[in-house]
């Protein structure tokens, strides 16, 4: 569908993408992971795009299998959520991945 | 306000009372911190109450000044969200408080 295009060009185009609600503190807590390590995601609230909001969040369901949110992605590879990122930044393996993506 | 009375009776009548919403992962870490400490608090979910839950809400907001989930209650005192429970354990001031409050 016309959406799914439009968050595979997303995700492919930035670096770091974070599919958010601007309310929600595990959000608020991977943008500020991000930001501590010195990164500029591009973030999504999908709670302030109207309508939009919803049907983007099915389209992530359905390429990710994940209705949940702060969705990841970096590089275009879908990483998770806040759990799932943090995880990643403690074993190490969250820089290279950053590296990697921006370098691209 | 009726409503007011009640949330006045609910934080009296129980030692430990959570106002959650089931989908917020703060609301589910401070449920799940309540749990290893062995303490069964009684969990008011928001977004479980049709049209009374924002009301609630905004009557937690008007008594506590707080209208963000989760919102705890030990002793019938406000005791803030998940951040400032963490806090209490993490400086030990939590389990006297619980101590206290299952005591009375
Ligand atoms: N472990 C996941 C949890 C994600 C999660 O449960 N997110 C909540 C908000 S904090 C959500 O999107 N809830 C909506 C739902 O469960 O339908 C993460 O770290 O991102
Ligand atoms: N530091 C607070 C954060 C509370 C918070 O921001 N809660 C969010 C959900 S995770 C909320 O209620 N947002 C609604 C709003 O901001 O209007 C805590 O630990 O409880
Ligand atoms: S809505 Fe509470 S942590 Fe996300």
């Amino acid at each position: 569908s016309r959406l799914e295009e439009t968050v595979k060009k997303t995700v492919t185009d930035n670096p770091v993408v974070v599919y958010s609600k601007s309310w929600c503190s595990y959000s608020t807590e991977v943008k500020q992971l991000f930001k501590r390590l010195g990164v500029q995601p591009l973030v999504i609230e999908l709670d302030q795009l109207g309508p939009q909001g919803p049907q983007l969040q099915k389209v992530l369901e359905r390429l990710t299998g994940q209705h949940t949110v702060p969705n990841v992605f970096i590089g275009a590879k879908h990483i998770g959520g806040c759990t799932d990122t943090v995880k990643l930044h403690r074993k190490g393996e969250l820089e290279p991945l950053l590296l990697e993506a921006s370098g691209k």
